[in-house]
């Protein structure tokens, strides 16, 4: 897995 | 997305429908603070500006709209509508929003990701999403009788908030390099101020009483 920003939420 | 991500949004717009069902059905927002909701309309409006810029998911842009249309539709029906609008504590809700937001806006512009707009007004939503529930609690503890919606709408918040750090700590060891600082600590002070609200609420539960707060 790769590492993503947690601006991906909400 | 993980299992405490997906729950802590389906609580979050639970939260969101039982407010509206309150204003919508009972016509009444008794209890609810307009700064508050306000402050969440600016949260709203400063984090979800990627809306036009960056696609994430279908799932993404559609929450994003409806927390979007809720809150300034929640805001709308208090200062508007005319009978929602009789029913608003307004001599009780006095909070000042510029003691909020200004601190705020100072912290983003000091620490961010980046120095861009985007990123201050990033930044900026989640310190002023961590604070914007203050004007509600106060005047949850200034009415002390609060209505069982009303009781509900700050206890799916606080939910909300507490599953998201669980979704951080699952996504901390799932991803690597899953460090966030800034939406970390703010979302663990956003968290920390339902405790005193949790406290209560579990009480009155256990008791199957009224959900009353100490003066």
């Amino acid at each position: 897995k790769t590492s993503k920003s947690p601006k991906d939420e909400l | 997305m993980n299992i405490f991500r997906l729950a802590g949004d389906l609580t979050h717009l639970a939260s969101v429908l039982v407010l509206l069902l309150k204003i919508h059905t009972i016509k009444s927002c008794a209890g609810i603070s307009l700064k508050t909701q306000e402050l969440y309309a600016i949260v709203f409006a400063t984090r979800y500006l990627d809306l036009f810029t960056t696609y994430i998911s279908l799932y993404n842009t559609l929450m994003k709209l409806i927390f979007l249309g809720s809150s300034f539709s929640i805001v709308w029906y208090i200062r508007k509508h005319k009978i929602v609008r009789r029913s608003y504590d307004k001599d009780q809700d006095t909070f000042r929003h510029y003691f909020i937001v200004l601190p705020c806006f100072v912290l983003a512009l000091i620490i961010h990701e980046k120095f861009t707009v985007r990123e201050v007004l990033w930044a900026f939503s989640l310190y002023l999403e961590a604070v914007a529930i203050l004007p509600q609690l106060v005047l949850l503890q200034r009415t002390r009788n609060i209505d069982n919606l009303t009781g509900q709408y700050v206890f799916l918040l606080g939910a909300y908030r507490a599953l998201y750090i669980l979704n951080w700590i699952y996504r901390y060891f799932t991803e690597p390099h899953f460090v966030h600082w800034i939406t970390w600590i703010s979302g663990l002070v956003q968290t920390l101020l339902y405790a005193d609200f949790f406290y209560y609420y579990f009480q009155s539960m256990k008791n199957n009483g009224k959900l009353q707060l100490p003066a």
